[in-house]
């Protein structure tokens, strides 16, 4: 028998839905569908298959795929290059600082040196949040005055880590709106400044289709890859499928709590345990 | 028994001279307009089933075309979860009004904080804040940077572990002093943290607030509504506050709580500077959310 575009649509409909109830945002959610059918539609299957279940699974192969595309090894990125710099960036209170201190608490694990870069030196109180998480994993932070340059801050940890031969430098940022085009110039001359070797997108995984717009956005800024946290919300993860689909880039690292551990390498049979 | 064969007669010519194809196409497209808006999934479906039935039973007003008459409709029944018009946070003329912000780690209590006390401040009230924030690094500085220079006093200490007792110190240190307004900001927590959940009961239980106020994260998806359940079952939930309106997010999160809680969305905030809280306007977001 044939797999029909009539079969795929009836099918995928109640699909879609699931798609979307896991936060997988509308746009990804219709382009899958449509790359979907391309490949299968016109399919012979033999006659004892099941249709819905020969599109269902063609449906998980294909998120599985996206999902899976392009890994980072991180500690050899890091080991090739003295100092490696790391800078992060997204919307407001998506956790980049928190991210921050979780990713150097477990880089000094692993026995590299670390320093942050205070450049957020705009919203209030936000030099001592970083601060204090810096003082609880024992790391130490640039930081000039608040209302300062953050690409200052920047190039200031940068030759610091130069001159006491450290691994890695993470420049924390502040959040911003991805439609407020100045504050998206700000963030790319920051990046201009401190020409990261990787720049990480962090984004909220309870966010809904607001994430494509900002993954759109920031991308255009250059990222290499993203963290998605607070997975522990309970949230079903289907933001990582719209950020990868949409920036082309593998997500990193998940969010899964507040604590110092709470950064667990990204692994989409989570999201496919969710959906599926 | 003619006048009931003739009845059902014209019932059948109206059914016909509605374009039926045409409503169910508007009605589609209004779905996906929610759906991409972050409005519940459910709520969408439970919406348009009302949206149709009304679209295909009311008569079309004259000089109205069947879209129009169908937008009418759309914003008839939003309106029902949002209220026709700006409510205000209710204040005791007697004595001080208590108000506990609550919501998810990230969402903007803390900036909303100051906000609405600075909301309250111009309007000639006497108000202080509480940080009874013990999580998070830098809670009390966030505070105190962000009101200070509006002369806004913020009740903190940066040492103490127990968020009930700080809660409780500063709002009775507020009461004394009679001010009219009193903001307690909570820590961050969501459904899954069992613990931090009996805090934010115990916190409500020690300060007695006449208001609790959900503060929710204008970018939030489908988990919005059953986190507002969680929070409201924990803490009935008095009024809502949505942020970060200002980045491309229409907001459907808040109404999907709001459906769910059965509180109003009083204000809405669109930026991080202290001033960027507007009274809620139904019409306007309602515009908004279908784009
Ligand atoms: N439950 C949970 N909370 C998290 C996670 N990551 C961060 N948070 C919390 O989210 C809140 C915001 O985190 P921040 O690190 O301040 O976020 P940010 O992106 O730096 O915020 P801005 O700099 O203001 O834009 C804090 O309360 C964090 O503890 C996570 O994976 N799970
Ligand atoms: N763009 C924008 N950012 C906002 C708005 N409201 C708050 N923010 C920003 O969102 C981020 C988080 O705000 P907070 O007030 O720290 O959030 P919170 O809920 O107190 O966070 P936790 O205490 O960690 O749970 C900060 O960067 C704020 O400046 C808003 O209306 N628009
Ligand atoms: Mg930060
Ligand atoms: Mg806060």
């Amino acid at each position: 028998k044939t797999i029909t575009e009539k079969d795929i649509d009836s099918i995928l409909s109640d699909l879609e839905l699931i798609l979307l109830q896991n936060d997988v945002s509308l746009k990804v959610t219709e382009e899958i569908k449509e790359i979907l059918k391309k490949k299968i539609s016109g399919k012979k299957i033999n006659l004892l298959e099941n249709k819905r279940a020969f599109i269902k699974n063609a449906l998980k192969e294909a998120i599985r795929e996206i999902l899976s595309s392009e890994k980072i090894d991180l500690i050899e990125r890091i080991k090739a290059k003295k100092p490696f710099v790391i800078m992060f960036v997204g919307f407001n209170g998506t956790g980049k600082t928190t991210t921050i201190a979780k990713l150097g608490n477990i880089l000094k694990k692993k026995g590299f040196s670390v320093v942050f870069s205070a450049s957020d030196t705009f919203r209030a109180g936000s030099i001592e949040q970083l601060e204090k998480h810096a003082q609880n994993v024992g790391i130490r932070v640039i930081k000039h005055r608040y209302g300062g340059d953050p690409a200052a801050v920047a190039f200031d940890a940068i030759e610091h880590a130069k001159a006491r031969n450290i691994d890695v430098v993470m420049i924390d940022t502040a959040g911003r709106s991805e439609m407020n085009k100045n504050l998206i110039e700000e963030v790319k001359k920051v990046k201009r400044i401190a020409k990261p070797d990787l720049t990480i997108f962090v984004a909220d995984a309870l966010a809904g289709n607001s994430i494509v717009e900002q993954a759109e956005k920031f991308s255009d800024v250059g990222i290499d890859c993203s963290v998605l946290t607070k997975i522990d919300a309970d949230a079903r993860g289907g933001g990582a499928l719209s950020i990868i689909f949409v920036t082309g880039k593998p997500v990193l690292y998940v969010g899964t709590g507040q604590g110092y551990d709470d950064l667990k390498e990204f692994d989409p049979e989570l999201i496919l345990k969710n959906i599926f | 028994v003619l006048g009931e064969a003739l009845n059902k007669a014209l019932k059948k010519l109206t059914r016909g001279v509605v374009d039926e194809k045409l409503i169910k196409e508007i009605v589609k497209d209004i779905q996906r307009a929610l759906i991409a808006a972050d409005v519940n999934i459910e709520l969408v479906f439970q919406l348009s089933k009302n949206i149709e039935k009304r679209a295909f039973e009311e008569k079309l007003p004259k000089g109205v075309s069947r879209k129009e008459h169908i937008i009418r409709i759309v914003y008839d029944e939003l309106t029902k979860i949002l209220g026709e018009k700006h409510e205000q946070i209710y204040l005791n003329p007697s004595e001080s009004t208590v108000l506990l912000m609550v919501g998810i780690q990230g969402s903007g209590k803390t900036t909303t904080t100051g906000k609405l006390a600075r909301f309250f401040q111009k309007r000639g009230f006497k108000v202080g804040i509480v940080c009874s924030d013990t999580w998070r690094p830098g809670a009390y500085h966030q505070l105190q940077q962000y009101c200070s220079p509006h002369n806004i006093e913020v009740f903190g200490d940066p040492d103490e572990k127990d968020a009930i007792k700080l809660a409780k110190e500063g709002v009775k240190y507020f009461r004394k002093k009679k001010y009219d307004v009193i903001i307690v900001d909570t820590a961050g927590r969501h459904k899954e943290e069992k613990g931090l959940i009996e805090e934010m009961k115990k916190i409500s239980k020690a300060v007695n607030p006449n208001e609790v106020i959900l503060v929710i994260d204008g970018t939030i998806g489908q988990q919005a509504m059953p986190q507002a359940k969680a929070f409201s079952e924990a803490t009935p939930v008095g009024s809502i506050i949505v942020t970060k309106l200002d980045g491309s997010a229409k907001g459907g999160g808040a109404l999907s709580s709001a459906a769910m809680t059965k509180a109003k969305i009083k204000f809405i905030g669109e930026g991080e500077k202290i001033d960027d809280l507007e009274e809620f306007d139904p019409k306007k977001f309602v515009s908004r959310l279908l784009g």
